[in-house]
């Protein structure tokens, strides 16, 4: 028996001390750890390593703090693309989606891809469908809103019309 | 972008990554998190690794498989190998981010060359860490 452990990392943005409150920072740990015990519960009753991943970063999904699903930030036209991938170390069996928008969780459909399909990636409709054929859960648009991603895209846009350019390179984080 | 990495207790590996890209992103831009390779990688031989940051620069140096063919080739360690690629290959060509890597013996990195990178890991101990800078 091999010790068993897991790692997660929930992208949130611009990481900037001067802005980040305590009440804030305790949201964030929490989410963390919401997606450490999602997957910590399967791999302690010996569950595979493909299925912790999946568990935990679906709950990363479910938090609207992460950019990534219910929290996904928007493209310049204002709408959200979301794309994940998974891949089995045991297998080297890999799957893929980019720029969908619909499935509540992104990596149950790049999962779908992987069991499914003999493809690693797809996109558009037929990523969609895949993900239908699987029976995922789908929201609408209300559902993937978060006002904090709608209000930096749009200081995003403002900093563009007037030229300026923000060399900040966490800016260019997903 | 959100990821995870797991070693199970058979010793098998497996990595996840979800992402809404770059805020006001061109829209068709696709980042590194679904690029097998660059931002997602597993292969039970080496590592598990989930990446986050500049994707097009993860694109480039193929961030992800990077790190398990020095592990494969050069005999290196995960630590040693994850470092470099984060803090040498990304950090020296404008690839701010970090990522999170586990192999197979279940130890775990999470380097990153940027300020900080929220960030936790769990073992078979329950003991439950989480971080955002460089504690």
């Amino acid at each position: 028996m091999t010790r068993f452990s897991l790692a997660v990392h929930g992208g949130a943005g611009t990481i900037n001390k001067a802005t980040l409150t305590p009440e804030l920072e305790v949201r964030y740990h929490e989410g963390l750890r919401t997606a450490l015990r999602a997957g910590h519960a399967i791999l302690k009753d010996g569950g595979s390593a493909m299925d912790a991943v999946t568990a935990a970063v679906c709950a990363l999904e479910d938090e609207p703090l992460f950019n990534a699903g219910r929290g996904a930030v928007f493209t310049s036209e204002g709408v959200q693309e979301m794309d994940a991938a998974v891949m089995d170390g045991k297998t080297r069996e890999a799957g893929a989606v980019g720029g969908i928008f619909g499935p509540r969780n992104p990596i149950l459909a790049a999962r779908a891809v992987m069991e499914s399909t003999e493809h690693v990636m797809l996109i558009g409709p037929n990523a969609l469908q895949v993900a239908r054929n699987a029976d995922l859960p789908f929201e609408e648009a209300p559902y993937f809103f978060t006002q904090s991603r709608w209000d930096a895209l749009q200081s995003t846009l403002a900093m563009r019309a007037t030229g300026q350019v923000d060399d900040d390179p966490a800016r260019r984080h997903g | 972008t959100v990821g995870a990495v797991a070693c199970d207790a058979q010793g098998n590996l497996a990595a996840a990554t979800s992402t809404g890209g770059m805020t006001a992103k061109a829209p068709g831009r696709i980042g590194d998190t679904p690029i097998i390779g660059a931002g997602t990688y597993a292969d039970n031989k080496t590592c598990a690794v989930s990446g986050t940051g500049h994707g097009e620069v993860f694109i480039r140096f193929t961030a992800a498989a990077e790190i398990a063919a020095r592990m494969r080739h050069a005999g290196e360690s995960l630590e040693t190998a994850a470092t470099h690629v984060v803090m040498e290959d990304l950090g020296k060509n404008d690839g701010s981010g970090g990522l999170i890597a586990v192999d197979a013996q279940g130890h775990i990195v999470m380097p990153f060359n940027c300020e900080g990178m929220y960030r936790g890991m769990v073992n078979e101990n329950a003991d439950f860490e989480t971080f955002i800078y460089s504690e």
